[in-house]
């Protein structure tokens, strides 16, 4: 990912 | 975590617990698209693929899991226990038309050509509309049962409260997902008919019906 995306959020 | 993604993870929390207890002590799930559900257990088993290979922290570990049980139960519910009372021929929104547009936003936007990465995108989509169906239906039948509106209540709040955790993050940390925030917007803006209705008959101790 570029880190840009939410994945910690559900 | 802020206090609004918290609430927000809350309130999803309790439209999950609504529904459960609605079809429980009814001992009926009419009133609740099968479609919607199925599409909520295809959005967090792909979404949380991540469960398998990468650690967040004990709260999110929880919920993913909880959230695909849940969901996976609720289809259980649906289909086998009580099934007389699911009645499919109220259920007619085509999914096909929205996985189908869903996979390919999924292609075209997403943060990395990895099958996960797609997964993921393809997740956040189609959470967005994964919420027609059961709309639809309810359109159709132009009434719902008091608790069913909390439950849908419950789950548009818990969209609408990501907003202002994605407001406070960019503040915060000066992060933003494009991605999650253009289809949080469209999954939200799905809600505001519902609420109107919901604010203006459903808390006011009115039964919830549409104009004919």
């Amino acid at each position: 990912g570029s880190g840009q995306s939410s994945k910690d959020e559900l | 975590m802020n206090i609004f993604r918290f609430f927000g993870d809350i309130s999803h929390l309790a439209s999950i617990f609504i529904l459960i207890h609605k079809i429980h002590t009814s001992r009926s799930c009419r009133g609740i698209s099968f479609k919607t559900q199925v599409l909520y257990v295809a959005v967090f088993v792909t979404r949380y693929l991540d469960l398998l290979y990468s650690w967040v922290s004990l709260y999110n570990f929880v919920m993913k899991v909880f959230f695909i049980a849940s969901s996976c139960y609720i289809l259980y519910l649906m289909k086998v226990r009580f099934r007389p009372t699911n009645d499919p021929s109220i259920d007619t929104f085509r999914v096909e038309y929205l996985v189908g547009p869903c996979a390919v936003l999924a292609l075209i936007f997403n943060y990395g050509y990895a099958v996960t990465e797609v997964l993921w995108s393809f997740s956040i989509f189609l959470e967005s509309v994964a919420i027609l169906p059961q709309l639809f239906m309810l359109q159709r039948t132009g009434e719902a049962e008091t608790i069913t509106t909390h439950y849908l209540a419950a789950l548009g709040a818990y969209r609408t409260l990501y907003i202002p955790n994605w407001i406070y993050r960019y503040f915060s940390e000066g992060y933003v997902d494009p991605i999650a925030v253009t289809a949080g917007l469209v999954q939200t803006g799905l809600y505001l008919d519902f609420f109107y209705v919901y604010f203006t008959k459903v808390l006011q101790g009115q039964k919830f019906e549409l104009p004919a």
